[in-house]
């Protein structure tokens, strides 16, 4: 299976 | 102090009327250059980005640089019930910056309508410049918004996920749900000028389909909508809001990926 990624996997929270 | 002034028909409430089933409260900044709005959705999936320059509103003043958490479910439907024709006035001030004020104003001038939204707290986010972010992609797409549109309207029959993949001279959208599956190929054709699929390597990204559903709404209000893949990172769907506009909406929309 796949799992839902979410965009702060690929941008840092400021 | 922000004043911005626009008419009810316009293209920026059309938009935030489309990604209102995405998100609810949005970051809102402006400067004496334009309003940018930011938002994400409660899960996290996809990330919004619209950028409004001063000159497309009807009036438009801000001396000092702002940034406000916005209910603009809450503004939206307080907009809702004006006269399409009315105006739309927002205001918000430095001595009092826990709100703002809507007024909106009848096509006859003769009645006012005035509400003061509070502001609401909001995480921020540090999002890279987004246009080199789009000069690093795998592949791109740029196709009329009708053509996207419609995939996504085919796409929507099957009820799952939505792998996009490059293929040769063009890309694959592949669906795959419980009452079976679903394969459109869009290829670059010769002759077509709106049409421009450019793959620098193979990618493949699986997504959600019920946010490629929510892109193709607001693509709706522009020409033409831009795809970009790259392998392991965000869907990025960009459109220009209008025909003759510097207004542009950007979508992220993050993968499934291997868990």
């Amino acid at each position: 299976g796949r799992k839902q990624s979410t965009i702060t996997n690929f941008f840092v929270r400021a | 102090m922000l004043e911005l002034k626009l008419v009810k028909e316009s293209l920026f409430l059309n938009v935030l009327e489309a990604i209102l089933d995405l998100v609810a409260v949005a970051s809102v900044s402006c400067s004496s250059t334009g309003l940018k709005l930011q938002a994400m959705d409660a899960k996290g999936v996809a990330f919004i980005s619209l950028l409004i320059p001063a000159k497309e509103f009807q009036f438009y003043h801000c001396d000092k640089d702002l940034s406000m958490g916005i209910a603009i479910g809450d503004m939206v439907e307080a907009i809702r019930s004006a006269d399409k024709d009315g105006t739309i006035t927002i205001k918000a001030s430095d001595e009092n910056f826990r709100n703002i004020t809507v007024s909106i104003e009848s096509p006859e001038c003769n009645e006012t309508t005035s509400f003061s939204l509070l502001l609401v707290t909001l995480k921020r986010f540090c999002i890279p410049e987004l246009q080199g972010l789009l000069k690093k992609y795998d592949a791109c797409v740029q196709m009329p918004s009708v053509d996207f549109m419609r995939i996504c309207k085919y796409l929507s029959n099957v009820d799952g996920d939505v792998d996009i993949s490059t293929i040769d001279k063009g890309i694959r959208f592949f669906a795959l749900g419980k009452c079976g599956c679903l394969n459109v190929k869009y290829m670059q054709p010769e002759k077509a000028t709106d049409i421009d699929i450019s793959v620098q390597a193979p990618v493949s990204l699986t997504l959600d389909l019920k946010y490629m559903n929510s892109f193709a709404k607001v693509s709706a209000l522009s020409n033409q909508v831009k795809l970009c893949l790259s392998k392991g990172q965000p869907l990025v769907v960009q459109c220009k809001i209008g025909q003759k506009t510097k207004s542009r909406i950007i979508y992220l929309l993050a993968p499934k990926i291997k868990g």
